[in-house]
């Protein structure tokens, strides 16, 4: 049968940062062809087609409804694969071979992560699942 | 054909969706 794609509403201007992207303007319906848990999703936008950041969408079916999957406060541990420097203030600053626990998993790519006495933001995109249990 | 999400960290959500969130 035909593939029925899940529609969202944008939220928020955007403008692409490279060739694989497209821009974005308030109010646009967007069609999702892939989502990616780096953040990035795939979709389409009348006739153009890229990746677009998560976080600028908004489910056109029931936007109250959250999406992202509920905080493990026990935590997951994971390895950081690239350093990250902070850039807000809610965000955390790892170097590269850190070993840290996720805590919660949001569709935006900007997971909570726990190293020690600090939590934070971090690029999902730079972590990768550690095999053992803590 | 799908290429490769990009490889560079995506935005944080917009100023909208913070304030949502909060």
């Amino acid at each position: 049968g035909p593939i029925i794609l899940e529609s969202y509403r944008v939220i928020s201007d955007y403008s692409k940062t490279s060739k694989y992207e497209i821009n974005l303007l308030t109010g646009d319906l967007v069609e999702i062809v892939e989502k990616s848990p780096n953040g990035w999703w795939f979709c389409q936008c009348d006739t153009k087609r890229g990746w677009v950041p998560a976080s600028y969408l908004e489910p056109l079916d029931g936007p109250e409804e959250p999406e992202d999957a509920d905080p493990n406060y026990a935590g997951e541990l994971y390895i950081t694969t690239q350093a990250y420097k902070a850039a807000q203030d809610d965000e955390l600053t790892l170097e590269t071979g850190e070993t840290i626990e996720v805590i919660h998993k949001l569709l935006d790519g900007w997971w909570v992560v726990r190293k020690g006495e600090e939590t934070g933001h971090f690029p999902s995109m730079f972590l990768h699942k550690t095999g053992e249990k803590k | 054909s799908i290429k490769l999400p990009p490889q560079n960290p995506p935005p944080r959500p917009p100023a909208e969706m913070r304030r949502k969130r909060a």
